[in-house]
C-alpha cells in the first residue's frame, strides 16, 4: 500500500536552477521554452515527447495532493498521477503551470499559471516501446 | 576548509513527468 507521507519536492523547480538541454546548452528553469523540450527529445535516442492532456483534477489522499488524470499521446492512454498541488507541469505554448500556482511561486519562486482541464502538458515516453 | 562546489546542473528530462502510455496492441 502506498504511504501518504509528504513527498520531497524536487530541487530543480527552484527558480534559478540550471538545466542542461540535450545539446549541452544550459538554461535556467524559468527560462525554458516549449522548443527546448521538443528539440531535446529530438536529439534523445531513448525518449520522445508526448502530449498529455489534462482530463480530470481530483483531490488526493492528503490535503496537499491532487490526482491528475492525463490522456497521453495519440493512443489517448489514461494515466493518473498523484502529486502535490504545487508540482509544476510544462504546458505546451504556455510554460509552467500547477494546480496551486500561488503555492508554487511561494515555494519555488517559479512563476506559474493555473493548470486546468484541457491543458496539454509536455511528457515523455520511451522510444523503444512497441 | 570548504571547497567551492559548482552549481548543480539538472538534466532537462528530470523536469518532465514520465508517462508511459498503456500499450493496447
Amino acid at each position: 500500500s502506498s504511504s501518504s507521507s509528504p513527498v520531497a519536492l524536487p530541487p530543480f523547480f527552484m527558480r534559478g536552477s540550471i538545466i542542461q538541454l540535450a545539446d549541452g546548452e544550459l538554461k535556467r528553469v524559468e527560462d525554458l521554452k516549449t522548443e527546448d523540450f521538443i528539440q531535446s527529445a529530438e536529439i534523445s535516442s531513448e525518449l520522445k515527447i508526448d502530449s498529455s492532456t489534462v482530463e480530470r483534477i481530483d483531490s488526493g489522499q492528503n490535503p496537499n495532493a491532487v490526482v491528475i488524470q492525463f490522456s497521453v499521446g495519440e493512443l489517448k492512454a489514461q494515466v493518473c498521477v498523484e502529486v502535490l498541488v504545487e508540482y509544476p507541469f510544462f504546458v505546451f505554448g504556455q510554460g509552467w503551470s500547477s494546480c496551486c500556482p500561488d503555492r508554487t511561486t511561494q515555494l519555488f519562486e517559479l512563476s506559474c499559471a493555473k493548470l486546468c482541464v484541457g491543458d496539454v502538458c509536455v511528457s515523455l515516453t520511451l522510444r523503444s516501446l512497441r | 576548509n570548504v571547497e567551492p562546489r559548482s552549481v548543480p546542473v539538472f538534466p532537462w528530462h528530470s523536469l518532465v513527468p514520465f508517462l508511459a502510455p498503456t500499450q493496447s496492441d
